[in-house]
Order: structure tokens, then C-alpha cells, then sequence
């Protein structure tokens, strides 16, 4: 099964 | 002080079914214009941002900013006590709360409820979502989408969603076998909660586990509609209208593409 990326890659914390 | 009448006491119910289960925690921030409650899963993977708007309530009274840091098993567990068509009133000091009351009303006046909550001190980490233009929008049925994200939910643990010009597609695959199902922008929108619409500025190809997916549908009750927004490498959104006062949205994202 593919690997899953996170949120955190995506968006930044505020 | 901070105090909200809602008229429809089972709206609340449903926000509560659709976030409990993907956060357990949340910080409801309470202003002059909205309530709004932003989660993660603990994976990180999955967010869930609500907004519900003052003008949703009877009657809203915000005198100064206030957080509210709740437990959604406790806050269920008291909303179980309330039929749909009860008035519920939420209510908090705007100065530090340690606690929050909700008062259910019965419609006929003839029964009332007062509960308090402890509120829980929560470090969560918000994040900051940026508004995005998506290559490709399906707006469709929400129980359709709960029907799709289900049956696939049997072939594999994961979802393939491919959009093209005319048609979105989920496909599954495991030891059962290999599932496409395929759904075609709808020429005539008669019924607007029956048809499907893709609109699509260019093709996208993204993976998401189901599990998550099938964690978002519990909000099906809130919406006859809901809409997917995707774009190549970026979180799926999945978003269900709170009639024209809110929203409950889901971000998800993607497998890592090999």
C-alpha cells in the first residue's frame, strides 16, 4: 500500500 | 458573556455526529460573527474545519472572543439527551471559561434540560489553510458518496479518483479483486441533489485511504450535496454545506504517489 503523505506538507502551522 | 439559541437543536446533533469520531478534542472559537472549530486526526493525515454563523442562531451574543476548548464525547453524550426539534442553548463566560451549559428546550415548553460541561485545556496545533484554485470540482449526492466511499471501502483500503472532462472515477483494488465505479457529468440538472457535476480545469489523478473518507460521510445528514475539490498533489477537500450558514469541510491528504 502506498506510503501517506501528512498535512504538515501541505499546510503551514499557524 | 457568550450565549447561542439554536432553533434546530438537531443541527448541533449532526455537527457532533460528523466530528467526534476524527477529533475527540477541539477548540471552538466563539466571535462576533461565527463559531468555528478546526481538528486534526492524531495521524495528522485528516483535518476537519467547521463554520457555523451567527445568523444561524435565534439569537448570538458575543461580547468578547472566547475559546472554548471542548471534549466531543462529553458534548455527544449530552446532545444524545436532545431531540431534533428541541432549542438548544450553549452558554459560556467570555473570561477564561472552565466550563460551558447547554440548556435544551423541548418544543412544547414543557420540558427543560440544563447540563454543564468541563471545558479541556487542548495544545493542538492549528494550521493555516490557504484558499486555493482546484483543477476540478464534482459536486454530487452525499449519500451517493457515502454509498461509493462504502461498497469501495470492501475491495481495498485506499481509493484511486481520477477526473477527466465528462466523468470522475473510484477505483479499489485488493485480494477481493479490482472495483471501478464511474459517474458521468449529468446533462440536465432536474434534481439538483440527484445529479453530478464535474467541472474540471485540468485532469487529476490522487489516491486517499478510505478509512478517513468513510470517517467524512458521517456528515451526510447535513446536506443533500456535497462537494469534492482536488488538485495534483494537494489535500482532497470534501465539503458539506450547513444550509447557506456554515459549513463542515474535510481535508485529506494523498498517498504519496509512487
Amino acid at each position: 500500500t502506498k506510503s501517506q503523505h501528512q498535512l504538515e506538507n501541505f499546510f503551514t502551522r499557524k | 458573556m457568550f450565549e447561542a439559541k439554536l432553533q434546530q437543536g438537531g443541527l448541533l446533533k449532526k455537527i457532533l455526529e460528523s466530528v467526534k469520531d476524527l477529533v475527540v478534542d477541539g477548540l471552538w472559537d466563539c466571535d462576533g460573527a461565527a463559531i468555528t472549530l478546526q481538528g486534526m486526526d492524531s495521524s495528522h493525515v485528516a483535518l476537519v474545519e467547521m463554520l457555523l454563523r451567527a445568523e444561524a442562531f435565534e439569537h448570538y451574543r458575543c461580547d468578547r472572543n472566547v475559546t472554548l476548548g471542548m471534549n466531543h464525547n462529553h458534548l455527544s453524550k449530552i446532545l444524545k439527551c436532545a431531540n431534533n426539534d428541541d432549542i438548544v442553548i450553549l452558554k459560556a463566560a467570555d473570561q477564561n471559561p472552565d466550563s460551558c451549559s447547554l440548556i435544551l428546550e423541548s418544543k412544547n415548553g414543557e420540558k427543560t434540560s440544563d447540563f454543564v460541561v468541563s471545558l479541556v485545556r487542548i495544545d493542538t496545533d492549528q494550521l493555516g489553510i490557504p484558499e486555493t484554485e482546484y483543477s476540478a470540482h464534482v459536486k454530487m449526492s452525499s449519500g451517493e458518496f457515502q454509498r461509493i466511499c462504502r461498497d469501495l471501502s470492501q475491495f481495498g483500503d485506499a481509493v484511486q479518483i481520477t477526473c477527466s472532462k465528462q466523468d470522475v472515477k473510484f477505483s479499489s483494488s485488493g485480494e477481493t479483486g479490482k472495483a471501478n465505479i464511474t459517474l458521468t457529468h449529468s446533462a440536465t440538472v432536474d434534481k439538483e441533489e440527484e445529479s453530478v457535476t464535474v467541472d474540471l480545469k485540468e485532469p487529476v489523478d490522487l489516491t486517499f485511504a478510505l478509512r478517513f473518507l468513510n470517517l467524512f460521510t458521517k456528515a451526510t445528514p447535513i446536506s443533500d450535496t456535497v462537494t469534492l475539490s482536488l488538485s495534483q498533489e494537494a489535500p482532497l477537500v470534501v465539503e458539506y454545506k450547513i444550509g447557506d450558514s456554515g459549513h463542515i469541510r474535510y481535508f485529506l491528504a494523498p498517498k504519496i504517489q509512487e
